[in-house]
């Protein structure tokens, strides 16, 4: 009776552990559907948990997508907009044909926080922090910025060597166990098609390459897609989002998740960067976590359509 | 935990590279605590800061000193964090 009466309150901000129990009741709500897998541990050793959304019985790899969030820690809506996302994919299928076909075809991964300790932390210590918490030997800042760690032109520009600062890219690349923990699930999975990490804030829509201003060999259609969703998005709540490669549109980065995903064959590789463009940047109020969520999710269905149809 | 009393965010705004750079050395120094939220970039983006309360002064001399234009986008961050905070005690109950 309380899973069917369903607390958990979408439009607000909730601890780490009350959306792992939400994670953990849609997955009892929907048992054909969702299954809550571990697929590792922070470096405080707390779990990672994705949600698995597969029609058939996990007999092979089908092709897969990919949703990210919560890398940096600070950013909340990235994080509230997944859970909803997550029972929103649940219970949407069979109902929604855009949602129901992409189920047919393809498995969905969606890990909802991907940097657990440093969301603890803002919770509980600082709410502004953004990156890991483990040790740097001999230095007294802590943590790496998860988004700087992958292996994808690691070290390299918009990225630095010091560990006190924010952009750090860590000792070596996936030294940060949280993101080697990923790596190593998409690695072993080996068919995923698409890579979708949500941010905030900024409202920008973009796709690889961050680490160079080269044109990755599949820009135009990345951004033709991307435009198309940035539309879809915008169609409900007027939210305008500005399409681009992201060291173009916003700055250089090496070392980042999609750059990562884009390199090692995921051809359909996105970064959301959600409201707002800066009135409360990271502090968005929770009343906007619904809306956000709902127009994301457009965008987001806008990129899985496009997927389901052009697998390869 | 940490409290933001009196802290404020700037927007700044850099036209240049030049301006860029300056920016740039402004928030690699240490005393002045500034904890970048949108990072300087060569794409005409502006730049958010936020500056703890005891910095304000010193950070608005020098922005004013160098003719970078800015805006406070949070006023009292300290302020935003309690009603963020009131409301998940609320919610968690």
């Amino acid at each position: 009776q309380e899973r069917s009466s369903n607390k958990f309150n979408y439009g607000a901000y909730h601890s780490l552990e009350a959306i792992y129990r939400e994670m953990d009741s849609i997955a009892g709500d929907f048992p054909k559907l969702a299954t809550r897998v571990k697929i590792g541990h922070s470096f405080e050793h707390r779990p990672m948990y994705v949600l698995k959304f597969s029609t058939t019985e996990g007999r092979r790899r089908r092709p897969a997508i990919w949703l990210n969030a919560g890398i940096h820690s600070r950013e909340w809506i990235s994080q509230a907009t997944a859970i909803w996302t997550a029972r929103k994919i649940a219970s949407d299928y069979g109902k929604d044909p855009a949602i129901t076909t992409i189920l047919e075809k393809m498995d969905i991964f969606l890990l909802p926080v991907a940097n657990p300790d440093g969301y603890v932390y803002t919770q509980t210590r600082n709410r502004l922090w953004r990156k890991t918490r483990s040790v740097n030997p001999g230095s007294r800042c802590i943590g790496v910025d998860p988004n700087r760690n992958w292996n994808a032109s690691f070290a390299g520009q918009g990225a630095s060597d010091n560990p006190c600062s924010e952009i750090y890219h860590g000792p070596h690349a996936n030294s940060e166990v949280e993101v080697k923990s990923v790596v190593d699930f998409i690695q072993e999975h080996g068919n995923f098609k698409c890579f979708i990490d949500l941010h905030s804030y900024s409202q920008l829509l973009m796709y690889p390459y961050g680490y160079t201003v080269k044109k990755a060999p599949d820009a135009d259609e990345l951004d033709e897609v991307a435009r198309c969703a940035a539309k879809a998005l915008a169609s409900l709540s007027g939210t305008t989002y500005q399409v681009g490669p992201t060291c173009t549109t916003v700055y250089p980065a090496s070392g980042s998740s999609v750059d990562w995903a884009y390199d090692h064959g995921i051809k359909y590789a996105f970064t959301f960067e959600l409201r707002d463009t800066g009135h409360y940047g990271f502090l968005l109020p929770a009343n906007q976590i619904i809306p956000t969520a709902e127009e994301t999710w457009l965008g987001l269905k806008t990129i899985m359509e496009h997927v389901r149809n052009n697998l390869y | 935990r940490e409290k933001f009393f009196g802290d404020q965010v700037f927007r700044i705004n850099v036209r240049n590279g030049d301006e860029i750079s300056k920016l740039s050395q402004l928030v690699s120094s240490d005393n002045l605590k500034l904890n970048v939220w949108k990072s300087p970039s060569t794409f005409s983006r502006p730049v958010d800061v936020l500056v703890p309360s005891v910095s304000l002064q010193p950070v608005k001399s020098f922005l004013k000193s160098q003719g970078l234009e800015y805006s406070v986008t949070i006023k009292d961050l300290q302020a935003l964090l309690d009603n963020e905070d009131e409301e998940m005690q609320h919610n968690e109950g």
